[in-house]
C-alpha cells in the first residue's frame, strides 16, 4: 500500500504514468483527507486495458469498507468499464484506489500499451450534522444530543436553553441555576414546558431590568407543578423573590395571580424533586416605568407646583410657601425644595413643610418703646407693632406730611422683615424735645 | 446769681453746672452736648488758678449743689471752642462760646431736658425779658441751689454808655447782648458763666437759649454782657452734625 501524505488535495497516478504501467502488479494507494472531510475523486486520465468484468486489469475504489466501484477500459471508449467524469466521494476521511494487473496487455495477439490513470483528489466538508439515516437504522447514537451546527472541517453540539453541555461534547444535562434575563419583556418557562419538567432541578431564573423599571409577571396555562392535598408544596414548588422579599411558594394546577413586584429585579427558584410529571409552568414578564407616589402636602400652606397626574422614575416636582411661609425640612429653612421619583419607587426627599415667617422680637427704640397692634407676642408674618417715643421729652422725627402714628407702625412682611409703610426697615427715631421744661418757672408775685 | 431767687426742680432743666478752672454753667442741647462760654474752658487768666490741667466735669439732672454732684459726672468725649475766642486777650470776650460733647447720651427727664437755639432777631429786642440761672455766688457766698434772676434785654448803647463811664475798653462786639439795669441790683455773677439767659417763646411755647452768661464789671452794679447765641446757631448745628 502507498499511504499518501494527509492533504487537503492531490494527484494519484498508475505506476510509470504517462507510460504504459507494468504487468503483474497490485497496488494500494490510500489517500486520506483531515478528520471532517470526505474524499472526492475525479479520474481525469483513463487508460487501463478494458475487459469483461474487468477481470483482468481494474481499478477499485473503495471508502468506509465499501467498494465504490470496478473500472477498466478507456474514458471515451465503450468497451470495459470506465468511469467517465464521475465524482466518488467517501463518507470519510480516507479513500483507498486499488490497481490490479494481470501478466500481459494482449489484444488479438498484438501486445498492447496502456498509460493508466490520473485522478484528482480534494477534501470536501463534511456536513457532520446532516442526517445520517443509516446511522440511526443501525442504532447509532446522533452526533449531538439537543443541536449540531457544522463548519469547515467539524462540527460541535450546544443544548437547549436550561441545559448545559457536559465533557463529551455531545450529551446536555439540564443545568438551570443561574438563567439571567434582561430585556424589558420575555417568557420564562420551566425546562420542556409544556412536557415535564426533569427531576431534581435547583433552578434560578433572575429577571433584571433597568432601574426604573418595575417587573410584572402573568403566568399562563397550564400551570402544573407536583402538589400534595394536605401538605404544601412538599416536592416540587416555584418560590418568588422582589426586593428580598417573598412573594410566595406555588405548587398545584393553580397558576398565581398576576403579580406587580415593583421591583426591577426578580428571582424565581424552582425546586424540584426526584419523581413527576407534571407539566411546570410558563409565565410572560412585563415592565413598566416605576410610579412615586403623589406628593402630599403637609399643611394647607404648601404649594406644590404644577402638580401631575403621575409620576414616574426620574419625574420631580417642586414645592413653594404661600407668601409669609418658609420652606422647612426638619428645622432647617429652605429657599427651595425639589424631589425627584427614585427607581425605587420613592421620593428622594420628604415633604417639607411651610412655616410662617418670624419677624422676630421688634429692636429696642433707643428712648422710646413698641407696643403690639395685633395680638401681644406675636411675631410672625402680618404682625403689627407701633413705636413710640417717650413723651414728652422726645418726640419721633418724621417726614413732611407724615405722622408719628404712621411712622411707627412696622409690619412683619413675607420676607420675615418688620417694615414701615414709608421708611421700610429703616429704624424711627426719638429726638430730644427741647425749650419744653414740665415745671417751668412761674412767678405769682406782681 | 445777684438779686435772683432759688429755682425749683424742673424750672431749668437745661441748666449744666461745670468745675474745669472753677465753677460754671452750661445748658443741655440735644441729649450729649453742652452749651457753654470759651472762657470757662480757657479762662483769661490761667495763671491765676492753681490747677493748670484740670478735668472737665460736667454734672446734669438736679437744682441741688450736693445733689447734683452726686448724681455723677458726665464724661466729656469733646471740647470745642470757636475759632473767635481769644484766650490770651484778657479784655476781649470775642467768641465766647464752647461746646462740650458728651461721652454718652442722656436720658431726658422732668429734670433734664434741653433748650432750644433762638432763630430770629426779636430774641433780642430791648425789654424783652429772660431768665439767667446757675449756681454762681450770689454776691459774698456759693449758693447751695439753683438761682436765677429774670432781666430785660437791655439798649446797646446805654450798655455801650455805662462801659464808657467805667473807662472799660473790653469790646462790646455785635455777637454779644446785654441785659439788666443799673438801678436794680439783679445779676449773673461769677461761677454762672457758661450759662444761659433763657427767653420764653410764647408763640411757640418753647424755651430759647438767647444768650451765654460771657463777662461783666461788678456783679449787680448796672449791665451783664452776653454772647449772642443766634450769631453761632450756624456753627452751632455744624459742629453737633446734622444728627442732633
Amino acid at each position: 500500500s502507498i499511504y499518501l501524505p494527509q492533504k487537503l488535495y492531490g494527484e494519484v497516478t498508475s505506476p510509470l504514468y504517462p507510460k504504459p504501467y507494468p504487468s503483474d502488479l497490485e497496488t494500494t494507494t490510500v489517500i486520506t483527507v483531515p478528520m471532517g472531510y470526505r474524499v472526492k475523486l475525479v479520474f481525469w486520465q483513463f487508460d487501463v486495458e478494458p475487459s469483461e468484468g474487468c477481470l483482468y486489469d481494474y481499478v477499485k475504489i473503495s471508502a468506509d469498507k465499501q467498494t465504490l466501484g470496478r473500472f477498466c477500459g478507456q474514458l471515451d471508449s465503450p468497451l470495459g468499464n470506465p468511469p467517465g467524469s464521475k465524482e466518488f466521494m467517501s463518507q470519510g476521511n480516507k479513500m483507498l484506489l486499488t490497481f490490479h494487473t494481470d501478466f500481459s496487455n494482449e489484444e488479438n495477439g498484438t501486445i498492447m500499451f496502456y498509460k493508466g490513470f490520473l485522478a484528482y483528489y480534494q477534501a470536501v466538508d463534511l456536513d457532520e450534522c446532516a442526517s445520517q439515516p443509516n446511522s440511526v437504522e443501525e442504532g447509532l447514537q446522533p452526533r449531538c444530543q439537543h443541536l449540531c451546527h457544522n463548519y469547515v472541517g467539524g462540527y460541535f453540539c450546544s443544548c437547549h436553553p436550561g441545559y448545559e453541555l457536559q465533557k463529551d461534547g455531545q450529551s446536555c444535562q439540564a443545568e438551570c441555576s443561574s438563567e439571567l434575563y434582561t430585556e424589558p419583556s420575555g417568557y420564562v418557562s420551566s425546562l420542556e414546558y409544556p412536557q415535564p419538567y426533569p427531576p431534581d432541578l435547583r433552578c434560578n431564573y433572575s429577571i433584571r431590568v433597568e432601574r426604573g423599571l418595575t417587573v410584572h409577571l402573568k403566568f399562563l396555562d397550564p400551570f402544573e407543578i407536583d402538589d400534595h392535598q394536605q401538605v404544601h408544596c412538599p416536592y416540587d414548588q416555584l418560590q418568588i423573590y422582589a426586593n428580598g422579599k417573598n412573594l410566595g411558594e406555588f405548587c398545584g394546577k393553580q397558576r398565581p395571580p398576576d403579580l406587580d413586584t415593583s421591583s426591577n429585579a426578580v428571582d424565581l427558584l424552582f425546586f424540584t424533586d426526584e419523581s413527576g410529571d407534571s407539566r411546570g409552568w410558563k409565565l410572560h414578564y412585563t415592565t413598566e416605568t416605576i410610579k412615586c407616589p403623589q406628593p402630599k402636602a403637609l399643611d394647607e400652606f404648601t404649594i406644590i407646583q404644577d402638580p401631575q397626574p403621575q409620576y414616574q422614575f426620574r419625574d420631580y416636582f417642586t414645592v413653594t410657601c404661600k407668601q409669609g411661609y418658609q420652606l422647612m425640612e426638619g428645622n432647617q429653612a429652605l429657599l427651595s425644595f425639589t424631589a425627584v421619583c427614585q427607581h425605587d419607587g420613592t421620593w428622594h426627599r420628604a415633604m417639607p413643610r411651610c412655616k410662617i415667617k418670624n419677624c422676630g422680637q421688634p429692636q429696642s427704640l433707643s428712648n422710646g418703646d413698641f407696643r403690639y397692634i395685633t395680638t401681644k407676642g406675636v411675631t410672625t408674618y402680618e404682625a403689627s407693632i407701633q413705636y413710640h417715643c417717650h413723651e414728652p421729652y422726645y418726640k419721633m422725627l418724621t417726614r413732611a406730611g407724615s405722622s408719628e402714628s404712621m411712622r411707627g407702625i412696622y409690619t412683619c412682611t413675607a420676607q420675615g422683615i418688620w417694615k414701615n409703610e414709608e421708611e421700610g426697615e429703616k429704624m424711627p427715631r426719638c429726638l430730644p424735645v427741647c425749650g419744653k421744661p414740665v415745671n417751668p418757672v412761674t412767678q405769682k408775685e406782681r | 446769681i445777684i438779686g435772683g431767687q432759688p429755682a425749683r426742680p424742673g424750672n431749668f432743666p437745661w441748666q449744666a453746672f461745670t468745675t474745669i478752672y472753677g465753677p460754671g454753667g452750661g445748658a443741655l442741647l440735644g441729649d450729649r452736648w453742652i452749651l457753654t462760654a470759651a472762657h470757662t474752658i480757657y479762662p483769661k487768666y490761667p495763671n491765676k488758678g492753681k490747677n493748670t490741667n484740670p478735668r472737665t466735669l460736667v454734672f446734669l439732672g438736679h437744682t441741688n449743689m450736693e445733689q447734683i454732684q452726686k448724681l455723677g459726672h458726665h464724661p466729656v468725649r469733646r471740647v470745642i471752642i470757636h475759632p473767635d475766642y481769644r484766650q490770651e486777650e484778657p479784655d476781649n470776650f470775642e467768641g465766647d462760646i464752647a461746646l462740650l460733647e458728651l461721652e454718652n447720651s442722656v436720658t431726658l427727664g422732668p429734670e433734664l431736658l434741653p433748650i432750644c437755639l433762638p432763630d430770629n432777631e426779636t430774641f433780642y429786642g430791648q425789654g424783652l425779658m429772660g431768665y439767667v440761672s446757675g449756681f454762681g455766688t450770689t454776691g459774698n457766698r456759693i449758693p447751695f441751689h439753683l438761682r436765677f434772676v429774670r432781666l430785660p434785654v437791655a439798649d446797646r448803647e446805654a450798655c455801650q454808655r455805662w462801659l464808657w463811664t467805667k473807662k472799660d475798653t473790653s469790646p462790646f462786639s455785635q455777637n454779644m447782648f446785654c441785659s439788666g439795669d443799673p438801678a436794680v441790683q439783679q445779676d449773673a455773677c461769677q461761677g454762672d458763666s457758661g450759662g444761659v439767659f433763657a427767653v420764653r417763646d410764647r408763640n411757640r411755647d418753647i424755651w430759647v437759649a438767647t444768650g451765654i452768661v460771657s463777662w461783666g464789671i461788678g456783679c449787680g452794679e448796672g449791665y451783664g454782657f452776653y454772647t449772642k447765641v443766634l450769631n453761632y446757631v450756624d456753627w452751632i448745628k455744624k459742629e453737633m452734625g446734622d444728627e442732633n
